[in-house]
C-alpha cells in the first residue's frame, strides 16, 4: 500500500509545471525514504532528477518499493481539477496498475478522486556523480528567469562566466548581442535576493537557451536557484523545494569544434 | 546535439 498527502495540492502542481515541459512520461519510484524520480528530456540532452522526502508529506506510507510510470499530460489533467488549497492523497495498493489523486476541499465539503492507469516504462537507473565544482552560483531564481527570457530573444545559446566577482550571462545573434553582469552582493541580510558565489577556479561555458527555460519552470518552486558548473560537464541546476525535496536539472554544455 | 548527448553519457556513465 503508497498513500502519501499533502496539505495544498499547489506543491505538487507546481513540481508538474517543472517537469512537463521537458518529459513526456516518467515513473514515479516511490520507497519508505520518499519519492524519486530520474529521466533524461525527450531529446537526451538533460537530465531530471526530482526527490520528495517523505518526511516532507504530511501523510506517507510505502510498505513496499512502487514504480509508477505516468503520463505527465495525463497527470496534468487530473491536477488542473484540484484547487491549489486543496489537501492531495495519491494512492496505490501493491502492484497495482492505476494510482488515484483524492482532493478534498478545505471544508471537507468536496471529495473528487481520480484514478489514472499506469504505465510500463522502460527506465535506466542512472548514477549521479559526485562532483566538486569549478564554480557555484546561488541567485534569485526570478532573476535567472528572466536573464534566460530576456538573452533567448538574442540567440539559440547562453555562455555563462563566472569568475570570483561575478557571473556574466551573454547571447549573441543576428539582432546583435548582449551582456548581463551580475556582482556578488555585499549584504546578507536579505538571503532571498542575494548573488553568492563560491569560485574554485573561473569557467565559461556555453548552454543551450531552450533547456535553461524549460528549467525555469521550476522557479515558483523556491526563492534562490543554485547553478553549478565545471568544464565539460553538465550544468547542475537545482531549485530546493522548502520542506520537501528538490529539482535538479542536468545540461551538457555546447562545446566549440 | 550529439556532442551535448556524449557528455551526458559519459558523465553519468550509462
Amino acid at each position: 500500500m503508497f498513500e502519501a498527502r499533502l496539505n495544498t495540492s499547489q506543491v505538487l502542481k507546481k513540481v508538474l509545471d517543472a517537469i512537463k515541459d521537458l518529459l513526456n512520461e516518467a515513473t514515479f519510484d516511490c520507497s519508505d525514504s520518499g519519492i524519486q524520480l530520474q529521466a533524461m528530456d525527450n531529446s537526451h540532452v538533460s537530465l531530471v532528477s526530482l526527490s520528495l522526502r517523505s518526511d516532507g508529506f504530511d501523510k506517507y506510507r510505502c510498505d513496499r518499493n512502487l514504480s509508477m510510470g505516468m503520463n505527465l499530460a495525463n497527470m496534468a489533467k487530473i491536477m488542473k481539477c484540484a484547487n491549489n488549497d486543496d489537501t492531495l492523497t495519491m494512492k496505490a495498493q501493491d502492484n497495482a496498475d492505476t494510482v488515484t489523486f483524492m482532493f478534498e476541499s478545505q471544508n471537507q465539503e468536496k471529495v473528487s478522486d481520480y484514478e489514472m492507469k499506469l504505465m510500463n516504462l522502460d527506465q535506466e537507473h542512472l548514477g549521479i556523480p559526485e562532483t566538486d565544482y569549478a564554480c557555484v552560483v546561488r541567485m534569485p531564481a526570478m532573476e535567472f528567469a528572466r536573464i534566460c527570457r530576456d538573452l533567448s530573444q538574442f540567440g539559440e545559446s547562453v555562455v555563462i562566466s563566472c569568475t570570483k566577482e561575478g557571473v556574466k550571462f551573454s547571447a549573441s545573434g543576428d539582432a546583435g548581442s548582449a551582456n548581463i553582469k551580475l556582482a556578488q552582493t555585499s549584504t546578507v541580510d536579505k538571503e532571498d535576493e542575494s548573488v553568492v558565489i563560491e569560485m574554485q577556479e573561473p569557467v565559461t561555458l556555453t548552454f543551450a537557451c531552450r533547456y535553461l527555460n524549460s528549467f525555469t519552470k521550476a522557479t515558483p518552486l523556491c526563492n534562490q536557484v543554485q547553478l553549478s558548473m565545471s568544464a565539460d560537464v553538465p550544468l547542475v541546476v537545482e531549485y530546493r523545494i522548502p520542506d520537501l525535496g528538490h529539482i535538479r536539472y542536468y545540461l551538457a554544455p555546447k562545446i566549440e569544434d | 546535439n550529439g556532442q551535448q548527448q556524449a557528455i551526458l553519457v559519459y558523465f553519468f556513465g550509462y
